[in-house]
Order: C-alpha cells, then structure tokens, then sequence
C-alpha cells in the first residue's frame, strides 16, 4: 500500500490538481443550478446569488480601465481598405447590427472600429413617440423600471443599490427644506408635493445603436462625473455584483422638467469607456489617473446662463465611445 | 454600457414596458 500511494503521489502533476479543483468547482457551481430550476419548477422564488466582497474585490482587482484603453487603441488603427468590409461584417454578424438603418451603409466608408462604433442612424430610423411625456433616450434592453423605494433602486430584479451612493450627496441645488422635512436622500430629490420618484435601468448591448438623447424636454442643471471601475455592465453580471453601477464610471446629468427633478446617468462597462457629452466638452472620462471614491461637479448654470442647458424630447445628447 | 433615469413624476405617472423587453430610442417609456 505505501509502495502504491507512492508511485500515485509521484505521478500526481500539478495539472491533475487544477483539472481537479476546476472540475470540482464547476460540478458543485452546476449543482446549485441544477438545485435553483428544480425550486424554480416547483413555483419557489429562488433569490439571485449575489457576489460576496471577496468576489467583488478579486472582479475589481482585474485591470478593466486599463484593458479598456487598450482596447480603444486598437480600435483606433485605421484599417486599411481591403479589411474593413471582412473586420465589420463580422461584427454586425456576431452582434446583429441592423446597417440598412445606419446613415452610411458603406462599409468603406469606416476608417477604423471605433467610427464604426459611432455610426449615426437615418433620421428617419427612430421616429420620436410624440404621445408620451417620457421616451427611450437609447436603443437598448430594458433591466429594470419602476418607483423607488426606501433609496434603493433595483438594478435587476432582487439586486439592489443605494441611490444616494449612485448620485452622490444633492448639492447640486441649493435646498432650503427644513431640518424636519429634510427627510432622506429620496425626500431632497422630489420637489413637488405629492409626487413620487422613479428609475428605468436600460442596458446597450455591444451591436445596438450607442447614441443617447434626450428623453424629455428638461433643463440639464448640473454634471457630476464619478471616474470608476469599468466592470461589464451584462445583465447577468448586473444579476452578480450588488452596487454594480456605484462601482463603475459614470456620468450623472441633473436637471430639472416639467415635473420636477430630472437626471440621466451614462454608465460606462469595458469595451465601452469613455463618455461623451455633445454639449460639454470639458468632460473627460477614462483618464489613467483618479482617486478612488472621488467625482467632479460642473455646473451649467452660470450668471451669464441662468436656464443651464435646454434639451428638446428626443435630441442628441451624447454617445458611449470603445476604450 | 447602461444608462440610467430618475426622475420624479406625479403618482399616476405608468411605465409601459416589460422587464427584459427590448426598446428602442424614440419608443415612448411611460406617461401620466
């Protein structure tokens, strides 16, 4: 038996180790799926298995802004003519995109990904819904909608984040509410009485049209800017990492519309870095250099411009750019 | 990439969508 167990501990190789710990850890991640559809069958809601600190913190620790950077280099190598149709239709057939509605159908006509990324639509691709007060600034898939409660917003069913950390603190206008009704972060944002407030989480896959625009008619008051992680925003990791958008970089545009108090966040994930707002080219995203936790506010409203800045249902108002 | 609305709106303020519904810009997202 010693013999035995010998010459087994000598042929053991590292590679049996790791092929044995993977498959091990995939059998038991398999089996807990397995266990989750058979609750699903019998009508039991299963909770979303939310990533624990250590996870978040090992998902954080991979370079994604730099990787992203590099990414956006790269794909702003001009390609050279005879490569641009082959690298593009491989694109819109591993993500679906739809190049009878794109302003330039040419694919000539791209000098690199990255402008390709950017392509504009026909005006008339997306008529803008004229019968509702609120429209979809971007083509994407809808996450989540609904009011928000408590200050948590839901970034897919079940996982949660805090508003307050989203946003950061209201500063943005001078509130003059009484320390009694100053209430929560939730009851700062709502100006009106009676009014309520609340969210729509819309997430751009890699081939959907990546220009955004106005939703509503509104005045954008102020820009607050948190420099961040850029961790993919997929659904399914959306499902994962609690806090997801508080983690990533982003750009919060509030205002004010008809109703009350009005913001638009621009969230940036891995492939998709930079930000870019039409109306404010001080805005730069994805730079090397950031401390962590911080944001920078800007402020529309000047003594010279006291309205900010006027934006119409439905016009351009910025776009997701690679890297 | 995401983007994100809050926004405050009267009580009777309704979304007319679905979770996990694709949407496309223009398309109209709720009204009062």
């Amino acid at each position: 038996i010693q013999a035995a167990s010998l010459t087994t501990a000598t042929r053991l190789r590292p590679v049996h180790v790791l092929v044995g710990t993977g498959g091990g850890y995939v059998g038991y991640w398999q089996y807990g799926k397995y266990k989750d559809r058979e609750l699903e069958r019998q009508g039991i809601e299963v909770p979303p298995h939310v990533a624990n600190e250590m996870e978040v913190a090992l998902y954080k620790s991979i370079p994604t802004r730099l990787l992203s950077r590099a990414w956006g280099r790269l794909n702003q190598v001009e390609l050279p003519m005879w490569l641009r149709k082959p690298v593009y239709s491989l694109y819109i057939w591993t993500f679906g995109v739809n190049m009878k509605e794109a302003a330039v159908e040419d694919l000539q006509h791209y000098r690199n990904l990255s402008e390709f990324f950017r392509r504009k639509l026909k005006p008339q691709a997306r008529p803008v819904c004229n019968s509702h007060c609120v429209i979809s600034p971007s083509d994407g898939k809808i996450l989540h909608f609904g009011r928000v409660k408590n200050c948590e917003v839901e970034q897919v069913k079940g996982v949660t984040y805090s508003l307050e950390t989203f946003l950061g603190p209201q500063t943005w206008t001078d509130i003059s509410k009484g320390e009694d009704d100053a209430g929560s972060f939730q009851d700062l944002l709502v100006t009106k009485d009676g009014n309520q407030l609340f969210h729509c989480i819309i997430y751009l896959a890699p081939g959907d049209y990546h220009c955004f625009h106005s939703p509503t008619d509104w005045r954008v008051a102020h820009r607050r800017h948190f420099p961040g992680s850029l961790m993919s925003v997929n659904p399914g990791v959306a499902r994962w990492i609690k806090e997801l958008f508080c983690h990533n970089e982003r750009v919060v545009l509030s205002g004010e519309w008809v109703h009350g108090f009005f913001s638009l966040t621009a969230v940036g994930a891995t492939n998709v870095g930079s930000i870019r707002i039409y109306f404010d080219r001080d805005l730069r995203t994805n730079s090397p250099r950031y401390c962590k936790g911080s944001y920078n506010d800007f402020s529309y409203i000047s003594s010279t411009n006291k309205e900010g800045v006027c934006m119409r249902k439905g016009e351009h108002l910025g776009e997701f750019n690679l890297g | 990439s995401t983007i994100v609305l809050v926004f405050e709106a009267p009580k009777d303020f309704t979304f007319n969508l679905k979770a996990g519904q694709k949407i496309r810009f223009g398309e109209a997202l709720g009204t009062m």
